[in-house]
């Protein structure tokens, strides 16, 4: 991760846990060849399209603000 | 269709259920309700039966718990995460786990526990989630109303891995308005605080010069004590307030907020008169504070400024604004201009010349 200012870190540290839970995020770190930035961009896109909203894989307030709402606890992308 | 790796179904067609605990929070009969409904979603739409058993472990067994219980999934406590479900098979498959902290409820209130296990049920069966808004199977909550219909797509899913429904008649589900596809109809059209927002079925499609497209989203969103499916709307920018119309009520709402005294009927609001049902459509000229009633083939005027109907009306619709027709879906201003929109016709109406001047596709405000 880059530096990040404090409530920032707690973001990002929302979304890796958010993409984790719903976006296979700790698994796929393994099997593909990305940097974990890389692949939370990747994986943010596949969440921002799911959702309809602007693909832009980065965590923009209006990301944030679909990661907080309540939800199923099941995975949006097998297995 | 887009269903769990490997498609795992039910190869029986005959399903049991079984209910392990209840919340504290609804009376036990209300939550059995909730669940039978639930199934009643998806066996309404496929040849799948299912039958509560109470001696026995169902196939799908149904239970609340609160944080860590031992799946891997524990639970967070109030809000986020309500519930999750196995895909089918023995043991834990299919079954269906709620999160005991959350406020469950059987109205409009969050979180339904009809509308959270319908949804959870679709996992149950072997469906994944989905991306389209209006699906029950979309992965957040959305708003519940009590006319719920279940969406196309998911009978279209369901049906990929267990076949039609054996019942003669065919379900149909709604869709979601896909807004570039080919031309719509419309429910209702208003501007509202600057922006175009368009209401078809559950949705509204809003328009705004700020945004380079179209959002569609549900209208319970925005405004969750609106019903869906309206018949009209309108917005008196002067008062910053809007009308909302479904059948003989009509809502007031500023903002997000519904105003006190409503719902109510358009009688003794606004003075019609006991034949009108319904309102068609309604716009309220920005300049005169002038409203137009639009019902069936002809149309009532109302002053916004002293609250009365003018007198003199109804006129009908073809004499005063030609070339649109005896029917209006949904109208609105836009500087000097009224749309009217006809099923999937938008006729844009002159206001200094009382001329109709261009007719077009509906769809041409969504930037296609």
């Amino acid at each position: 991760f880059p530096v990040f200012q404090e409530g920032h870190r707690q973001d990002v540290e929302t979304v890796w846990k958010y993409l984790e839970n719903y976006y296979n995020l700790g698994n796929d770190t393994e099997v593909k060849n990305l940097s974990g930035k890389e692949l939370m961009a990747e994986k943010l896109k596949e969440m921002q399209q799911t959702f309809g909203l602007k693909v832009t894989g980065k965590s923009d307030p209006e990301t944030l603000r679909v990661m907080s709402n309540p939800r199923c606890g099941v995975s949006d992308v097998t297995p | 269709e887009a269903i769990n790796s490997n498609n795992p179904r039910w190869t029986k067609t005959h399903l049991t259920y079984s209910i392990l605990n209840y919340t504290p929070l609804l009376p036990r009969a209300v939550v059995d309700q909730s669940i039978a409904k639930a199934f009643r979603v998806w066996s309404d739409v496929t040849p799948l039966t299912f039958s509560r058993v109470f001696d026995e472990e169902g196939d799908i067994v149904l239970s609340f718990y609160r944080g860590d219980h031992g799946d891997n999934n524990p639970f967070d406590g109030p809000l986020y995460r309500l519930a999750h479900a196995f895909q089918p098979g023995p043991g834990i498959g299919g079954d269906v786990h709620f999160d005991l902290d959350e406020r469950w409820t059987d109205t409009s209130e969050n979180f339904n526990l009809f509308y959270v296990t319908a949804h959870e049920l679709g996992h149950s069966l072997g469906l994944t989630h989905s991306n389209d808004i209006g699906a029950l199977m979309f992965p957040s909550y959305t708003w519940y109303v009590d006319d719920f219909v279940l969406n196309q797509e998911d009978i279209n899913r369901i049906q990929a891995l267990y076949g039609p429904s054996p019942n003669p008649i065919q379900p149909t589900g709604a869709t979601t308005p896909r807004l570039c596809d080919s031309p719509l109809s419309f429910d209702a059209i208003t501007t509202f605080r600057g922006e175009v927002i368009f209401f078809k079925g559950r949705f509204y499609i809003r328009v705004s010069r700020a945004m380079p497209e179209p959002e569609l989203n549900l209208i319970g969103i925005l405004w969750p004590a609106l019903p869906g499916k309206l018949d009209a709307v309108y917005e008196v920018s002067m008062a910053d307030k809007a009308y909302f119309f479904k059948g003989n009520r009509v809502w007031a709402v500023r903002e997000q907020s519904v105003q006190e005294g409503f719902p109510t009927d358009i009688y003794s609001y606004f003075g019609f008169p006991s034949s009108v049902t319904h309102i068609d459509a309604a716009v309220c000229e920005e300049e005169t504070g002038k409203t137009y009633f639009f019902v069936d083939d002809k149309y009532w005027r109302y002053d916004e400024y002293n609250k009365t109907m003018d007198s003199g009306y109804p006129k009908l619709i073809a004499d005063d604004f030609p070339r649109v027709g005896n029917k209006v879906d949904a109208v609105f201003q836009n500087k000097g201009y009224f749309y009217f929109f006809h099923q999937s016709t938008q006729y844009r109406f002159n206001l200094q010349t009382r001329m109709v001047d261009a007719i077009r596709h509906s769809n041409t405000w969504f930037n296609c």
